[in-house]
């Protein structure tokens, strides 16, 4: 599952 | 990156900017919540904590930059700048900052991906995120004259909302596992705070009347 922090979005 | 996260991006870059502009330039900011906008520098200061440890891309980078230096300096014109803060509506605008903050600090705690630091201050800034317009919607109700760039600005950032959630749902389709409840959840619940202000702001729009909203 993708860690939040990696998320791309602003 | 898809078209709607650029377009959402863009407005939300415009939205800045139409503010900028109507404080550097006009040298005011009559019906523009100080409140809302020290909410806005505190969630873009928690949730971009990891701007020089964790690299995205020089797009995402640069415009956190901006976001985060944007919201700072408007702060400041407001609160430092001589001519500026004499526009402030002060008595309108009391909308109390810890009835927003404190209960997004205690969602954050209790509802998130992962219990860290930076997980739980990112969660925080979505979830602040998604209230923060309230004292300045509060102050455009109380307020009778509404001028363009204050319903230029507010529309701008209802609309970069609505396109993040056209991009969310683009993105579920055509990515695999792309999947984040928090996110939507409180990025639904932003966009609806929008849709009064919306009504009448295409209500307005379309009979060529000045913006107002009711009471």
């Amino acid at each position: 599952k993708e860690h939040p922090q990696s998320h791309d979005e602003l | 990156m898809n078209i709607f996260r650029l377009a959402g991006d863009m407005t939300h870059l415009a939205s800045v900017l139409v503010l900028l502009l109507k404080i550097h330039t006009i040298k005011s900011c009559a019906g523009i919540s100080l409140k809302t906008q020290e909410l806005y520098a505190l969630v873009f200061a928690s949730r971009y904590l990891d701007i020089f440890t964790h690299y995205v891309s020089f797009y995402n980078t640069v415009m956190k930059l901006i976001f985060l230096g944007s919201a700072f300096s408007i702060v400041w014109y407001i609160r430092r700048h001589k001519l500026v803060r004499r526009s402030y509506d002060k008595d309108h605008d009391t909308f109390r900052h810890y009835f927003i903050v404190l209960p997004c600090l205690i969602l954050a705690l209790l509802i998130h991906e992962k219990f860290t630091f930076r997980v739980v201050m990112w969660t925080f800034s979505l979830y602040l995120e998604a209230v923060a317009i309230l004292p300045q919607l509060v102050l455009l109700q109380r307020t009778r004259n509404i001028d363009n760039l204050t319903g230029q600005y507010v529309f701008l950032l209802g609309a970069y909302r609505a396109l993040y959630i056209l991009n969310w749902v683009y993105r579920y389709f055509t990515e695999p596992h792309y999947v984040h409840w928090i996110t939507w959840i409180s990025g639904l619940i932003q966009t609806l705070l929008y849709a009064d202000f919306f009504y009448y702001y295409f209500q307005s729009w379309k009979n060529n009347v000045k913006l107002e909203l009711p009471a």
